[in-house]
Parts: C-alpha cells; structure tokens; sequence
C-alpha cells in the first residue's frame, strides 16, 4: 500500500458517500444516471466476487463491502425510494452498447481463461466506460448539480490516483498489470473534459453549465 | 501458473 493507492480508495470512498448523502439529504436522484449506477454495481459485482475465494487484508475485505453495499443501495434509491425523481428520460444511454463488447472483449483478452478471471477483466473493462451514461446525460441537459459535479471530480481522480500508484508499484516493487493500466488510462482520459469544466468552473463557485 | 491470480488492489 502506497500513498497513492490509499488517497485513491479514500477518493473513490469519498465519491460513492457524496452521491448517496446527495440522493439521501435532498430525496432526489435527479440529474443521476441510474444507468451508470448499475454498471457500477455490476462492475463491483463481479470484480469482488473472490471474497469468497480469497482473503488479502481486513482493509481489503472491508473497502469491497462497502463499495458493493453503497453501490445497490444507490441503485435501490434511483429505481425505488426516490423513483419519481429519476430523470429517465435524459438517461437515455444504451447499456448494452457498453456490456456487450466489453463481455466479448473480457473474453478474448485476459490474463487467464477462468472464470472469476474472466469476470474480474470484465469489470476491469467496463468501469472505465461506466461513467458514459452519466457523462451522457450531463451533456444532454447542458448542466449538472454542484454537490453531482463534486461526486465526478472525486470518481475520476480515484483512478487517475492509481495510475500514479501503478507507476510507483512498477518501480517499487516491479509490478504491473497491463489489463488495469490501459483501462486505468481510458478511464482517466473518458474525465478530462469534466476535470477542466470543474476547475475552470465549479471551483470558482459556478455550476456546471456547458455551451449550448 | 497453476496458482489462481490474486487481484490486491480494489
């Protein structure tokens, strides 16, 4: 565990308890993308599925938890508690477009043939474009929420904080893994846009408006 | 590799 790692776990924390607090303290999910929230859960889903294979640390086991638990009760608060404040009709984004290709991709490009693998490369694969149907609806409204606009900056630097780990981890210890690095990578730049729109302007105490 | 691959980071 380096520096790096920790600040992006404390970061990717950060933005799931921003956008529940969010949805919770305001009882609305508008300008949400439930969409992303599910991939999200699906991502989770499937990469920590070796909890039940696999102990690595308490802080391990424990982050996985809570990343799935958030992650539903999220989910639970767009499509039931607050169901009438969803915006369906700006979250108009197709997931299978998403789900579809990167299953097949996760199939034909991994680090083993096996199941949990496989499924592991799959979230991999489909966090790095998770954050499409939100980004989606974003620019179909033309606006987002300042506390919205916190959750993304918090979402976004969490892997570009890794990339940095990565980066540490290969000179430190002579690790890396190829799968997460270019993923990390996509990851990271599918945010720079919304990085300059957020310095540029929410911390200067605009919303988050785009050009019409 | 026989052994399965452990994944440490989240």
């Amino acid at each position: 565990m380096n520096l790096f790692r920790l600040a992006g776990d404390v970061s990717h924390l950060l933005a799931i308890i921003i956008l529940l607090l969010k949805i919770w303290r305001t009882r609305s999910c508008a300008g949400i993308s439930g969409k992303s929230q599910i991939l999200f859960a699906l991502v989770f889903t499937t990469r920590y599925l070796d909890l039940l294979t696999t102990f690595i640390s308490f802080y391990n086991t424990t982050m996985k938890v809570i990343y799935i638990g958030c992650s539903y009760a999220t989910v639970w608060m767009i499509y039931a508690k607050f169901k009438a404040t969803y915006d369906s009709n700006h979250d108009t984004f197709r997931m299978e477009f998403l789900v579809i290709p990167i299953a097949a991709l996760s199939l034909l490009v991994n680090h083993d043939f096996a199941p949990l693998e496989i499924l592991w490369t799959f979230s991999i694969y489909l966090e790095s474009v998770a954050i499409l149907p939100q980004l989606f609806m974003v620019s179909k409204t033309g606006e987002a929420e300042t506390i919205t606009s916190h959750y993304l900056f918090a979402l976004g630097l969490y892997r570009a904080l890794y990339l940095m780990n990565w980066i540490w981890r290969f000179f430190a210890e002579g690790f890396f893994d190829l799968i997460a690095i270019v993923a990390g990578l996509v990851q990271t730049i599918l945010y720079c846009d919304f990085f300059y729109l957020y310095i540029t302007k929410v911390l200067k105490g605009k919303k988050l408006s785009l050009p019409a | 590799e026989d052994e399965e691959r452990q994944h440490d980071e989240l």
